[in-house]
């Protein structure tokens, strides 16, 4: 473990908690994608598949995040499309979700470490973790705004995945451990966000609002 | 069956 990986999933921990709170605080998912917290989750599943095959006791960190992520971002997906779904916003969250699970999976049956059920399932996860954010912002586009928690909640689930790039290469360079194709996704999730970083540091940060050229 | 490679990354 190092300060870029822990810092990375505290922010991760952060942006899912900055999450549940907007939702549960304001009791509406004004502005929130259903669809990115549904590829969440089915990320989080397939990663974390081995917990549910080979259930072992909870004896470290590591497994307690892993079942947070899942219940976590099981949770927020509930709130979203059954209890608060009065204030789904369904019809500004229109990105077809198949067109970012199809090539991910199939991607993943293509480029892999190895051609084995868990291997592809986790290579599928991280494939499908670099577009799952899509969602969200392409309805913010079309919204022509982010409410200030909901920009906080972006600005920490991109940094989480930026942060993994760090940790990466302090990896590369003092353990030399190199896992190509987590690099590459990483990279492609965090320039994703390169333009929403670019608002959240120039408005945000000074108490502006985010509003998109509608 | 080979386990897959212990993934030490979230």
């Amino acid at each position: 473990m190092n300060i870029f990986r822990l810092f990375g999933d505290l922010s991760h921990l952060a942006a899912i908690a900055i999450l549940l709170l907007k939702i549960w605080k304001t009791r509406s998912c004004a502005g929130v994608s259903g669809k990115t917290q549904l590829l969440f989750a089915v990320c989080f599943i397939t990663r974390y598949i081995d917990l549910f095959l080979h259930f072992v006791s909870l004896y470290n960190t590591e497994k307690v995040m892993k079942l947070i992520y899942i219940s976590a971002s099981v949770f927020t997906c509930y709130l979203i499309f059954f209890k608060f779904k009065a204030t789904y916003d369904g019809n500004h969250d229109s990105m077809r979700a198949e067109f970012l699970i199809v090539p991910a999976a199939g991607l993943a049956c293509l480029i892999n470490t190895k051609f084995d059920a868990i291997e592809i399932l986790w290579t599928f996860s991280i494939y499908l973790e670099a577009v799952a954010i899509l969602p969200q912002l392409f309805l913010i586009s079309k919204t022509g705004e982010a409410e200030t928690i909901t920009s906080h909640y972006l600005f920490a689930q991109g940094s989480y995945r930026a942060l993994y790039i760090l940790n990466w290469i302090y990896r590369y360079h003092y353990e030399s451990h190199v896992d190509t194709i987590a690099i590459v996704a990483g990279v492609v999730q965090t320039i994703l966000y390169c333009d929403f970083f670019y608002l959240y540091i120039t408005k945000v940060v000074k108490g502006q609002k985010i509003v998109l050229p509608a | 069956s080979s386990v897959a490679q212990n993934k030490d990354e979230l």
